[in-house]
Formats: C-alpha cells, structure tokens, sequence
C-alpha cells in the first residue's frame, strides 16, 4: 500500500458517499445513469468473486464488501425507491456495445484462462467504459447538478491516482499490471472533457454546464 | 514481475 493508492481508495469511497448524499438529500436520483451505475455492480461482483477464496487484508475485505453492497444498494434506490425520478428515456446508451467487446477483450487478454481469471479480467475492462453512459446522459442534458459533478469527480480522481500507484509499484516493487494499467488509463483518458469543465466552472463557483 | 496481477487492488 502507498499514498496513492490509498488516496484512490479513499476517493473512490467518497465518491460513493457523495452519490448516496445527492439522492437522499434531493431525494431524487435525477441526472444518474441507472445503466452506469448497474455496469459498477456488475464491475464489482465479477471482480471481488476472490472475497470467497482468497484472503488479502482486512482493508481489502471491507472494502470489497462496501462497493459490492452500496453499489446494489444503490440500484435498489434507483430502481425502487426513487423510481420516479429516474428518466430512462435520456439514458440510452446501448450497454451492449460495452458488454460484447469487454468479454471479447477478456477472452484475448488474461492471466490465466480460469473463469475467476476471465470475469477479474472482463471487470477491469469494464471498469474502463462503465462511465460512459453516465458521460453520454450528461452530453446530452448538458448540465449537472454540483452534487453529481463532485460525485464524478471523486470517481475520476480514484483512477487518476491509481496511475502515480502503478508507477510507484514499479519502481519500489518491479510490478506491472499491464492490463490493469492499459484499461487504467483509458478510464482516466475518459474523464478529461469533463474535469477540463469541473475545474474551469465548477470549482469556480459556476453551474455546470456544456456549450451548446 | 512483469505481467503480474495485483490482486491486493481494488
């Protein structure tokens, strides 16, 4: 464990804190992506299978029993509680096209060809693209709400600092995670657009809003 | 180790 990766971890938690803050406190789950957020359980459950086999730390075992629970937890309130609210017709990113190639990704780079192998490699790809929909609904809406920008910003600065990790990891361990590290960087990549706009707007007090 | 999996991340 190093500064960045636990400053990751932490921001990843927070980022989770500030989603569940935004839809109790509006009481309204407007503005997220159901799909996004069913993509993340789905990253979860295939990644953490390891939870029922393999002991790493405590830190790692409650962590990954925080993000498998609050991530359906959290499609429970979408889904069930703040129905209402959620609009399917303004999310419409075609899952599929993020789905497919993930498993093909999966088939092609892995570790070992085990099934727990596959599913942790197919979850870090999709990892990667889980956003998308989310960034898809936001191009579309052309605004946000400041609570779901800091959510976003939260998510995005959790990869971001798994990159110092893998280059700390490198150095002080000799350890290279290429897949890992590849999808990594596409995740953060993705991001960009929309920290150039939370960090020009939103953190200057302003609305966030895209140019039409 | 080069190509080793990190299993110790999230």
């Amino acid at each position: 464990m190093n500064i960045f990766r636990l400053l990751g971890d932490l921001s990843h938690l927070a980022s989770i804190l500030i989603l569940l803050q935004k839809i109790q406190s509006t009481r309204s789950c407007r503005g997220i992506s159901f799909k996004t957020q069913a993509l993340y359980a789905t990253v979860f459950i295939t990644r953490y299978l390891d939870l029922f086999y393999d002991w790493v730390s405590l830190y790692n075992f409650v962590m990954k029993i925080f993000f498998i629970a609050s991530s359906c937890y959290v499609l429970y309130l979408m889904k069930y509680k703040y129905r209402p609210t959620h609009d399917p017709s303004i999310d419409t990113f075609r899952v599929e096209y993020l789905l497919g190639p993930c498993a093909v990704l999966a088939l092609l780079f892995h570790y070992r060809f085990t099934l727990p192998e596959l599913l942790w490699s197919f979850s870090i790809f999709l990892e990667s693209v889980a956003i998308l929909p989310q960034l898809f609904m936001l191009q579309r809406t052309g605004e946000a709400e400041t609570i779901t920008t800091h959510y976003l910003a939260a998510l995005g600065a959790y990869r971001a600092l798994y990159i110092p990790n893998w280059i700390y990891r490198w150095f002080t361990e000799d350890m290279v995670d290429p897949i890992a590290v590849t999808a990594g960087i596409v995740q953060t990549a993705l991001y960009l657009d929309f920290f150039y706009v939370y960090f020009t707007k939103v953190l200057q007090g302003q609305k966030f809003e895209l140019p039409a | 180790s080069q190509g080793a999996h990190s299993k110790d991340e999230l």
